[in-house]
């Protein structure tokens, strides 16, 4: 199905999707 | 060993990416800003996979119509989808942006095959195609490998434009949700097959780091 305006937070994505990581 | 770990189809490789301000403080000296960047790795047997991503979740993010995502990926090869997610690092402040300051792109790519390849990078507002540059890049034998070097490409007016703007917004957050609608896909081509050897769909927060931009690779799939 179409996942059109739904805000990328409530996408199905990683966990790590939303982790910076911390090492340069 | 790349494959898996890294931006790499069984054709072809991804370096090194950078997308930077450079500024002149005097005649010897130019300071330069990395917007994000994703330097050489060197990948070992021990690193882990990438995590896979399912691509009909960003597929909105980007052109819909005829040559879209999802036509190219029906296409394939599949080993050749990746997501990036950049912290793109916005703190410049440190550099005086004027008429003197030179904003670029730079990428590296390198294969097995002697190629002549072609670089599409599109610009998408809310999944819409706002412009596109197209390179041609001839491969170079370089340590018994084929490389392929766009050097200091000129961003466009559009890019410099944008991140004007949004560096200019108050709030993390703001800059967050201008960019949650902002992305870029670069389809790389082998110009005499037209088969996909790279296609990599960028999306962007702001870093909160001060260790300057971040990022993640995906492999992007179809479960």
């Amino acid at each position: 199905g179409s996942v059109e305006q739904v805000p990328m937070r409530k996408r199905q994505l990683p966990a790590s999707f939303w982790e910076e990581p911390r090492l340069s | 060993v790349w494959q898996d770990r890294t931006i790499a189809s069984s054709k072809l490789r991804m370096l090194e990416f950078s997308a930077f301000m450079e500024v002149q403080r005097d005649p010897d000296n130019y300071s330069k800003h990395l917007f994000v960047h994703i330097g050489q790795t060197n990948p070992s047997y021990s690193d882990p996979l990438l995590e896979a991503v399912d691509i009909r979740q960003i597929y909105d993010k980007f052109p819909e119509k005829k040559g879209g995502l999802k036509e190219l990926y029906e296409k394939g090869p599949q080993n050749a989808f990746f997501l990036v997610k950049f912290w793109a690092d916005l703190n410049s402040s440190g550099m005086l942006d004027g008429p003197g300051s030179f904003y670029g792109v730079s990428s590296q790519y390198s294969s097995i095959e002697n190629m002549t390849i072609t670089v599409s990078t599109k610009v998408c507002s809310f999944g819409k195609q706002v412009v596109e540059k197209v390179e041609t890049e001839y491969a170079r034998m370089e340590g018994g490998k084929y490389v392929y070097r766009i050097h200091r490409s000129p961003m466009c007016e559009y890019m410099i434009n944008f991140i004007h703007k949004l560096k200019h917004l108050p709030e993390k957050y703001m800059m967050n949700s201008v960019l949650e609608n902002f992305t870029i896909l670069q389809v790389v081509t082998n110009r005499d097959t037209q088969e996909t050897l790279l296609c990599i769909a960028f999306v962007f927060e702001v870093s909160n780091s001060e260790h300057g931009a971040q990022y993640h690779v995906y492999r992007l799939v179809k479960e």
